[in-house]
């Protein structure tokens, strides 16, 4: 009896916190640095007893009671571009906004694109990268970028940290219309002219770029709910 | 009428008590990233009417415990909590999203009548 209460209220705990169901990761995912900054500095206000707005995120500069970092679930593309010679990798970038619940609002979507580590002494060439919506969902192995709608063309000196791009405007609108949410189509070029000579080399620096690429999409959303007009009147 | 005097001892009146929530055991470690688990508290004690004004009571509080001691069928005021604390969580959901929530009220820092 006590087994089927205990359930009855973990299930609850679980709504309580948004969720269907207890999750069972198989491992736990990365925790990016600003996430931990934010729960650090979140735990140490409480703490010291200072009161804190919890609907606005200080160290983004928005509003939001809820951060959620969507992990990329898109998969490298093998096309007859990648044996052009500028060509380093073409990727499918897709992050599932499901989870975000009707009623919250988006107030930040921010890309990251981590290239992974880079040696100082061995920099290598700088990048060209193109992102693009990409016009219908992957079938029979095709996908089709929209012509023309490189919404982001950044050349990145090589070597490189993590980049970050906007996406809110892109992630209002899968998530008002999920059917849309085809995702990214994510290229990257190697610029400029390059000598025949070290094409091997090449190869294997974009093989590595393929290996050490991580994508993510950082959320931020607000419950009216708890960030309501009502609820600031309350507090 | 006059006042009954306190039955209550000191360390049965209202008052806050820890209660540390540990999310191992509850098996919740293996989803839940941080924190490990919270100092929730909790309130419980007596708030007999004569120190109703001390113990961080209501006027409503006041109120009932003054009926309380006319008419003993009336329930004694409550002890319950009146400040709260919010915290953080960390933790990860079935779609391998890391999810860092606010949660308001979760920890008890004081009671009250």
């Amino acid at each position: 009896a006590w087994g089927q209460t205990f359930q009855f209220q973990d299930s609850v705990f679980i709504q309580f916190l948004g969720l269907d169901k207890v999750p069972s990761p198989q491992k736990f995912q990365p925790v990016p640095y600003i996430m931990r900054k934010i729960f650090q500095d979140r735990e140490a206000a409480a703490a010291a007893g200072d009161s804190q707005d919890s609907c606005y995120v200080k160290d983004l500069g928005v509003r939001g009671n809820v951060l959620r970092l969507l992990p990329d679930q898109g998969v490298f593309l093998y096309s007859k571009q990648l044996s052009q010679a500028s060509c380093c990798l073409e990727k499918l970038l897709y992050f599932n906004l499901s989870t975000t619940k009707d009623k919250e609002q988006l107030t930040m979507a921010q890309l990251g694109l981590d290239l992974g580590p880079s040696t100082y002494y061995n920099p290598g060439p700088d990048l060209e990268l193109a992102l693009s919506l990409v016009q219908e969902p992957p079938g029979w192995g095709r996908f089709f970028p929209k012509p023309g709608k490189v919404f982001v063309l950044q050349t990145v000196p090589w070597p490189q940290g993590i980049l970050h791009f906007n996406l809110l405007h892109m992630a209002k609108d899968w998530n008002d219309n999920p059917q849309k949410n085809s995702g990214l189509f994510l290229e990257i070029q190697v610029k400029g002219d390059r000598d025949p000579g070290v094409d091997s080399q090449l190869k294997d620096t974009c093989a590595r770029l393929r290996r050490s690429l991580r994508a993510s999409l950082l959320v931020v959303t607000l419950s009216p709910e708890q960030c309501g007009p009502s609820s600031r009147k309350r507090r | 009428a006059a006042i009954p005097a306190p039955q209550a001892p000191c360390k049965n009146l209202c008052h806050r008590h820890q209660l540390f929530i540990s999310f191992q055991d509850l098996g919740w470690h293996k989803w839940i990233i941080a924190p490990r688990g919270f100092m929730a508290n909790y309130c419980h004690g007596e708030c007999p009417f004569s120190l109703t004004t001390s113990l961080n009571s209501s006027n409503y509080a006041f109120m009932q415990a003054l009926m309380q001691a006319v008419d003993p069928e009336i329930p004694q005021a409550v002890c319950i909590p009146i400040k709260l604390s919010p915290i953080s969580m960390l933790y990860q959901d079935n779609n391998d999203n890391v999810i860092l929530r606010h949660y308001e009220d979760m920890v008890v820092d004081e009671c009250g009548c």
